[in-house]
């Protein structure tokens, strides 16, 4: 691999909200951000995949401070479209690979997979950049995993970066 | 708003493919990439949500002279995967709201996907980064999506970036 990945970072203290089974209409996903924003929380990681049979489902990370707030949002949003459940997690640790020109490289991605599954960490969440391709994994195996994938890409020494990145 | 978004880019060849039902444990991903890899295929957003019922469901959108070959290595990553089923959409575009500080900034999103509601057009996906709201939307509404999100945004004139952005 030549060095597309520069570094890696790892986010502890976020927190994973879903909204399932929300109406997949114009209008919906405004909606729930601007509920968010209202609150002022900061959304991080954010995934919506295709929808089935009319409904969607939103994930996204937050602040584990900021869970509460967010759950009570949500709960608002979900209420006032008609439809959907609220579903958390708290156990999560959202690990990201950094560098320069990842989309051309489909082969990185292979490769953090690989050594995320080398480990026996599962990702439950995967959402990627031009300069990023970041999974969400199960807290009490993200120390493990952040080594293996740093090995994976002979990185010189991990970097835990504050979930800013 | 302040300018925190500073550019929209469109990406109007691009398709979708979607792995759904695969069996949610370590190694599934790392095969599903390392098929697209041994073909060198170029993947653009990616997004898997979290699983239900041990299934999980991954979306990524490719160029589209690319859509025959990725759904030759989808079809061969299901088939050793043992369990699931690959979908395609060619109707679709990319529309991304790029700027510095998104993260911050949870009402960017709401303000981008109100416009998106306002002309009608139905959000298919989403993943964002710092830099960048990505959401995938009909084909057919993205030049007027992408004039709604200008005009929300006060923007000076319309950028139609290349795919690669
Ligand atoms: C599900 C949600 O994304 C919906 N399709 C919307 O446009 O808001
Ligand atoms: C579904 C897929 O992401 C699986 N959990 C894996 O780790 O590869």
């Amino acid at each position: 691999q030549p060095r597309v990945v520069t570094g890696l970072a790892l986010a502890k203290s976020e927190a994973r909200v879903t909204l399932a089974g929300i109406p997949d209409r114009p209008g919906a996903m405004a909606l729930v951000f601007s509920k968010m924003s209202a609150r002022r929380i900061p959304i991080d990681m954010v995934v919506q995949n295709v929808s089935e049979a009319g409904r969607a489902e939103v994930s996204f990370t937050v602040p584990q401070s900021d869970l509460a707030d967010t759950l009570t949002a949500a709960g608002d949003a979900v209420a006032e479209l008609g439809a959907g459940e609220v579903l958390s997690g708290t156990n999560v640790a959202k690990l990201s690979a950094v560098g320069s020109g990842m989309r051309t490289h489909s082969g990185v991605a292979a490769h953090m997979f690989q050594a995320l599954a080398d480990c026996g960490a599962n990702i439950q969440m995967i959402t990627t950049s031009e300069i990023k391709i970041s999974t969400l994994i199960a807290r009490e195996k993200c120390e493990e995993a952040l080594q293996a994938v740093h090995r994976a890409f002979k990185l010189d020494k991990p970097t835990i970066e504050p979930p800013g990145v």
